[in-house]
């Protein structure tokens, strides 16, 4: 029985041994087994094909598969390391490693960055600050005038661009969260301490004594 | 007061960033 189950989780595309996940990443060989029961259901709310598609990640975070949403947007693609479209179990694991409550704050830290840099330029420009910002309003139906906007951007730039040169960089991020690190608040999920007992695998044998 | 608010924490409220709503049943 077991060897059959085996094999046909081997034949999901992108699933990767719990024993290699759990050697790079913060969980354990348990909690990775945990997480792949997460995997399957997120994986095949939609399309059962064993990969998680920006639908099936909507649909988890926002209880509509249609929901729009930036920073869902920005998860998605850094969850998505193979930049294919979709998320394997392997990109699954590795990137919720980041939030695991044992993860050190300097991989917490670069994650956010890599998140805030919307075009990928190696600092959060005060455009893409606006831009998130205006995205939060959007979302949580709140509206500000433009002038609060640009007020909040300019404070924030005030305290976070030590150089002045109109752009945060990954130093003044750094230091910026070192001042205020309840920013770093939604980058540790608790959850996933407990995820064994969230998810019981339920497996029978183990991956280990392969 | 809004002009107050730092511009990231006001991000960080974000639903699409609360990844815990992935473990809920």
């Amino acid at each position: 029985m077991g060897c059959l189950f085996t094999k046909h989780i081997k034949q999901i595309p992108g699933y990767e041994e719990p024993t290699v996940l759990a050697g790079e990443t913060s969980f354990t060989v348990s909690e990775v087994e945990a997480l792949y029961e997460l995997f399957k259901k997120l994986s095949s709310s939609i399309i059962v094909d064993g990969l998680i598609h920006k639908e099936e990640f909507q649909l988890a975070l926002f209880k509509n598969s249609n929901t729009r949403n930036l920073f869902a947007d920005r998860i998605f693609d850094l969850f998505d390391v193979k930049r294919n479209g979709v998320i394997e179990f392997g990109e699954f694991v590795r990137s919720l490693s980041v939030f695991h409550p044992n993860t050190a704050i300097s991989e917490k830290i670069e994650f956010a960055f890599r998140l805030y840099d919307l075009r990928h330029t190696g600092f959060i420009e005060r455009e893409e600050l606006k831009e998130m910002v205006l995205a939060l309003l959007k979302e949580s139906d709140l509206c500000l005038s433009d002038d609060v906007v640009e007020t909040i951007v300019d404070k924030t730039f005030s305290e976070a661009d030590l150089n002045g040169d109109g752009k945060i960089d990954r130093e003044e991020w750094k230091e910026f969260v070192a001042r205020n690190p309840s920013l770093l608040k939604n980058m540790t999920l608790p959850y996933l301490k407990d995820i064994t007992i969230a998810f019981p695998s339920f497996v029978l044998y183990s991956e280990v004594e392969d | 007061r809004p002009v107050m608010m730092n511009a990231f924490e006001l991000i960080s409220t974000s639903q699409g960033l609360n990844l815990g709503t992935l473990f809920e049943k």
